[in-house]
């Protein structure tokens, strides 16, 4: 169980460490063991630095800096063990446009092989849709959805 | 594997049925505030074995049940059918396509099923077992909650590592 | 003592009542003290009711209807006993257009007489703006500040 | 009444002296993820008087000077000059322009002027006691906050009714 967890730690850093660079160009972090000699009980510490800062306490980050700090450690965990499936509801609601368009275009490197459910109010998101969903509800308060599938492949021709 | 469809009955303000067929790949949810996007959500954790009534934002797990509105009486039971495809037989079960509801009744009993067969909360979360989709998954992301797993304390983060272990 | 928080209770709710009523259109709210008979110790709670819903818990209203509800209050306590300014960080970030412009509409309600300092990413609360004041960061890691009044007089002209 | 300028310099992110001089009216700050705009919200809370350095994101109030970046030392101290417009005598003071300024070096040591005279704290929050800009001010409502106010309990919520009256 401890060569185990050791082994994941490592793997989940090393993503954390591209996907952070990625999200963040310039910038640079990594995953910390709290107390490495006790690989039962340590705790995990993020060590976080956007291009050109300080290394800071996590708590000193942005509104934006700190959504996508834990967005790019929850896909290196996804990375790390894939799920079937994932729903991201208004995760990037924090983000600037332009940490938003690295967000979506990471999303959308994944496309081919993963599903994502995305619940959002920014358009840009909502243009990376195969398929979109309107949810939407009367006055009678009864929630309805209605569905509507949008042709990548054509919504990409007509865009470039 | 892949979420194939997932059908709201009676779920929070689902009050007629509803059903959502999905794809592999990119699917995107919008609507105005209130009108239902985060219940979708609830309805998947809560499927998947949620415990916690405060997880899926109520006090008490009735809150799940539609509770009525300006124009609609209240019902008795809540219901949602979660269907996963299973042609890459990940699941360790004979079916290519499994289905996993999930009720619940205003007299607070739950009744749990794979494929129309009655089963237990256990046997749901024995066959999820290696997928990730267990209690406390970090795959589905509620709003608001992105920012907890940077505030939480180092030890909690550990469960993140445990996790994709 | 107790009279006068009796007195401001009303007040709010009377206020809290109607900013609600603009903000949600066809919904309704209002305070409740929770020991009505111990001024010096009750709590006060929230009821909110959006147009075709039944009266929920205040646990269950959805993100944008919380965010909208709490600048509602807000609102009714700013009215009560006006502040010589106010500061909204990000408090929008939550609602869909609709509500934005509604929110919106509030705050140009009261620009006459009231001095806010919005900081957003929302393109159209920067339209509000008398004075936009943009913050950047350089590759030093320092923040700079520049300033653009904005003439609203012709701002309005060329759009209407 | 209203609040004329702000000037930062040690401040957060705000390594040299930044001046925001404002009008009454609706000023709107912009800028990237990250660049400081919360930092100014954050100043003027502490020049106000706060003395939690949790509610200014930070662990020790040390976290408010200016801790160096990749181009930039660390510096000594952080001030802030806060000036309010008292052409109508809401503040009781002489001047039609009250200027409070706050300072704090690594040392710990804490000091505020009014008009440039030093004072303390109690003085500043004596200054403002009727303006409703003293301690936990609902007038200032920091990124992320604005949840709290229906998330905290009924007791936690007459705060509100007290400081409107
Ligand atoms: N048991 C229930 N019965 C009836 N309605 C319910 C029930 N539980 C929740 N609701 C309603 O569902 C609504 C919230 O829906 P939800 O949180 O999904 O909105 P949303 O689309 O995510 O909105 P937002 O964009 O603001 O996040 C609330 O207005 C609430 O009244
Ligand atoms: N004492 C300090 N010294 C140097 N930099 C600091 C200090 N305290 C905070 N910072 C920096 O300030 C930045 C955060 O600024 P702030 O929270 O104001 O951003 P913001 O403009 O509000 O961004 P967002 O749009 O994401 O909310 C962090 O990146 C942090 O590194
Ligand atoms: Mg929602
Ligand atoms: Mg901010």
């Amino acid at each position: 169980v401890r060569d185990r967890f050791l082994e994941t730690f490592e793997l989940v850093d090393h993503h954390f460490q591209d996907i952070f660079a990625l999200l963040f160009p310039g910038g640079q972090a990594s995953l910390i063991l709290t107390d490495p000699d006790e690989p039962e009980t340590t705790g995990v510490e993020v060590a976080a630095q956007p291009r050109g800062k300080r290394l800071q306490k996590m708590s000193l980050l942005s509104g934006g800096e700190k959504s996508l700090t834990a967005l790019a450690l929850l896909f290196a965990v996804y990375r790390t063990r894939p799920c079937p499936f994932y729903i991201l509801d208004e995760v990037e609601a924090a983000l600037d446009d332009t940490n938003l368009r690295r967000f979506i275009t990471f999303v959308d490197s994944l496309r081919a092989h993963t599903q994502f459910i995305v619940v959002t109010h920014q358009r840009r998101t909502m243009e990376t849709a195969d398929v979109l969903y309107g949810v939407s509800m009367q006055a009678d308060g009864v929630s309805k959805v209605v569905s509507q599938k949008i042709e990548r492949a054509t919504a990409e021709a007509t865009s470039s | 594997m892949y979420l194939k469809s997932l059908t709201l009955k009676g779920f929070k303000s689902f009050a007629d049925r509803s059903r959502l067929s999905l794809e592999p790949g990119v699917t995107v949810v919008v609507g105005p505030n209130g009108s239902g996007k985060s219940n979708i959500s609830d309805a998947v954790l809560w499927v998947l074995g949620e415990q916690s009534a405060k997880a899926l934002r109520g006090n008490a797990m009735e809150d799940v049940i539609f509770a009525g509105s300006s124009a609609r009486q209240a019902v008795g039971v809540a219901e949602v059918d979660l269907v996963l495809d299973n042609h890459d037989g990940q699941l360790p079960i004979e079916f290519s396509e499994v289905t996993i509801t999930r009720r619940m009744f205003r007299n607070g009993e739950s009744e749990y099923l794979i494929n129309q067969t009655p089963t237990r909360l256990m046997d749901v979360q024995e066959l999820l077992h290696d997928t990730g989709l267990g209690r406390d998954t970090h795959s589905i992301i509620s709003q608001g909650r992105i920012d907890e797993i940077l505030n939480s304390r180092p030890e909690e983060r550990r469960a993140l590592i445990e996790e994709a272990a």
